[in-house]
């Protein structure tokens, strides 16, 4: 394993940690989208299916069920703990799930490398997960006041898939990797959607100035 | 493998 691929899944395992430790620690999910949560157990859930039939690595699999773990625990969270629920900025996370799985499963349905269970629910999450966060762009944007742990976690989000990018041109250039053009693809959109959020994350960042995106 | 490499990543 490369070090731009470890840096990519321990800057996601950190968000998530970040993220828990806002749930857990101050009982809050304040400007956190459930809709993106949600959507995330969905990518995870039709990413792994293939956890009890294929061993990669201890590492792998444990990467895997944590994170399946930790998707469905906030989603848990969120949606019944009595105090981190009240939280939850109901109202304003209005973006419809359907709107983003439906085109993506079409999608995964189309452009595959195997019409098999298995082939197309790997693509699915690959194009789910490249979307994913558009609701939690979208409540980042109606939110007047966005916390310091809500900016982080969403970089570090947007960073892990840029550590990917790096990954996979390492292990095409170095380790004659072959051309994967639906992962690859999909990162990329995924890691372009992050772009404005980045520039106003590092813009406030360097004025010292508290996060706000333009609505 | 390289049928398998994108497939060990998460």
């Amino acid at each position: 394993m490369n070090a731009f691929r470890l840096a990519g899944d321990m800057t996601h395992l950190l968000s998530i940690i970040l993220l828990l430790h806002k749930i857990r620690a101050m009982k809050s999910c304040a400007g956190i989208s459930l809709r993106t949560q949600e959507l995330y157990v969905i990518v995870f859930v039709t990413r792994y299916v293939d956890l009890s039939m294929k061993y990669y690595s201890f590492y792998n699999s444990i990467m895997k069920i944590v994170f399946l773990g930790t998707s469905i625990s906030i989603v848990w969270y969120m949606r019944y703990h009595k105090v981190v629920k009240q939280t939850y900025n109901k109202d304003v996370d209005t973006f419809r799930h359907i709107f983003l799985i439906l085109p993506c499963f079409v999608l995964a349905l189309l452009i595959n490398r195997a019409f098999t269970v298995i082939e197309v629910l790997w693509t699915f999450s690959l194009y789910l997960e490249a979307v994913a966060i558009l609701p939690q762009l979208v409540l980042l944007q109606r939110s007047r006041n966005i916390d310091n742990l809500t900016g982080n976690y969403v970089f570090l989000l947007g960073a892990y898939r840029a550590f990917y990018l790096l990954n996979w041109i390492y292990r095409f250039f170095i380790e004659n990797h072959q051309v994967r053009w639906i992962p690859w693809l999909s990162g990329l959109l995924q890691t372009a959607i992050y772009a404005d959020f980045f520039y106003y994350y590092i813009k406030s960042w360097k004025n010292r100035e508290k996060l706000k995106l333009p609505a | 493998s390289a049928s398998t490499d994108v497939k060990d990543e998460l």
